[in-house]
């Protein structure tokens, strides 16, 4: 992850880390054989997960995307089905 | 939205609720549950039937953590708060909730009703939405009860798996054959907007039209609003996205999907004196906030921002409405324009200009 100088305590990084992996790890496997765990960087996911919410593009953590990873969701991934 | 196809290859689905939380009474969680159903029932052919033992189509359950055969988990307070997974056998099509989180019927804590009804749409097929006015939005948002949960997109999204309700008179045995809105004498009981949509009633039956393209819903005003008599006088939509229903001396205020608290009420609260029995039509003028009620020859003003009915009435409707000489059945306003309907005529009327444009059949706005 890169370091981010506002941003470099423990407690977000892993709420990064755990969002990320929950909603945003899984991709169909092309072969069809159910799914995989897919090798995107971390900062790609973040892009990702920032377009998915009409967030700023930044692939960093910022306090706008950790707001909105705090919030209260539904377990279902955001990508992947 | 996105979508998982191919759906459930069926529209006759079956539900169970394994278990219940203790936040809420087992009254309340078979009512949201229901209710949640009902969401998705109103926008497509799917009909959900529930049952007490065996395996149903859709499982529902409350869990903590790891539960069960589940291969997610849950996560304690707050976080994350159901999961559901697509159509299929097994786990297909099964909802879970997080029985850490605080379920209410209310907005304190995490309304079930609501939660349900996002989890129900994964079950049917949908994945997640990101717009941000979406029931399939991930992040939980209070709605208040009286709206109708689902956005444009949301309904766009569950029809492109199964498609609107039917069209044609359905199978359904508690649906009876519906008058023929093509047939040459077709006449209506009253017709309001609903934003873009005009809603036509008579008798116990409702079509929703889209007046772009001409489509039309067909169901019984009793799926909508469980609680309203056949038989609606007259209905318009007010200034504040809300629909009035009017059947004798009563009236209902119905905002999005419910009727409000403590309705009916007695039409004269709207200011009529008691002499006034019903309301034969009645419409909102957008443009001016002025409410106008048709009751035989004459018409009454009534101001939608200050909500009281103006001095000076009842005046002779055609004096305001040249051309508009017999009672008027049903009259609603688009795009500016009124439409005055008596039995199988319609009269095109600009209210600026005070003239009728033109007359056509009552059932112009169907795909005839």
């Amino acid at each position: 992850l890169p370091t981010h100088p506002e941003r470099d305590n423990e407690e977000d990084s892993k709420l990064v880390q755990n969002y990320l992996n929950k909603f945003y790890a899984v991709e169909p496997d092309p072969n069809q054989l159910g799914w995989k765990i897919n090798a995107e960087s971390t900062a790609e996911k973040l892009r990702k997960m920032q377009q998915f919410f009409g967030l700023k593009v930044t692939g960093k953590p910022d306090n706008e995307t950790l707001e909105m990873m705090k919030k209260p969701r539904c377990g279902v991934p955001d990508v992947g089905l | 939205y996105g979508f998982t196809l191919p759906g459930w290859k069926k529209t006759k689905l079956t539900y169970r609720i394994v278990n219940y939380t203790p936040d809420m009474s087992k009254e309340d969680v078979d009512k949201a549950m229901e209710k949640a159903f009902k969401v998705w029932s109103a926008v497509t052919p799917l009909i959900f039937t529930r049952i007490q033992k065996g395996i149903a189509d859709i499982m529902i359950a409350f869990g903590t953590k790891a539960h069960g055969q589940c291969p997610r988990y849950f996560d304690g307070p707050l976080g994350v708060l159901a999961h559901a997974f697509p159509p299929g056998n097994g786990l297909g099509g099964d909802v879970h909730f997080d029985e850490d989180e605080d379920w209410t019927t209310g907005s304190a804590g995490f309304n079930l009703f609501l939660v349900a009804a996002h989890e129900f749409g994964h079950a049917l097929g949908l994945s997640h939405s990101s717009d941000q006015r979406a029931l399939m939005f991930p992040s939980y948002a209070y709605v208040s009860p009286s709206e109708f949960p689902l956005s444009a997109d949301d309904i766009s999204g569950i029809q492109s798996i199964y498609g609107s309700p039917p069209n044609v008179p359905d199978k359904r045995p508690t649906t009876p054959t519906s008058p023929k809105t093509c047939g040459s004498q077709m006449s209506f009981d009253a017709i309001t907007t609903l934003r873009q949509e005009v809603i036509f009633l008579k008798g116990r039956h409702l079509w929703r039209v889209y007046p772009d393209n001409s489509e039309a819903e067909r169901g019984l005003i009793s799926a909508f609003w469980p609680n309203l008599p056949p038989g609606i006088e007259a209905a318009y939509e007010n200034t504040k996205d809300q629909i009035l229903l009017f059947k004798g001396n009563k009236f209902w205020v119905i905002s999005g999907y419910q009727v409000l608290f403590g309705y009916p009420k007695n039409i004269n609260t709207l200011g009529f004196p008691k002499g006034v029995k019903k309301v034969d039509a009645a419409v909102c003028n957008k443009n001016t906030g002025k409410t106008d009620f048709f009751i035989g020859d004459k018409y009454w003003r009534f101001d939608e921002n200050s909500q009281t009915m103006e001095k000076g009435y009842p005046r002779l409707t055609v004096n305001e409405f040249p051309g508009i000489s017999q009672r008027v059945d049903a009259v609603f306003q688009q795009k500016g324009l009124f439409y005055f309907f008596h039995g199988s005529k319609q009269w095109e009327f600009d209210p600026i200009a005070k003239k009728v444009i033109r007359e056509i059949k009552s059932n112009s706005w169907f795909n005839c």
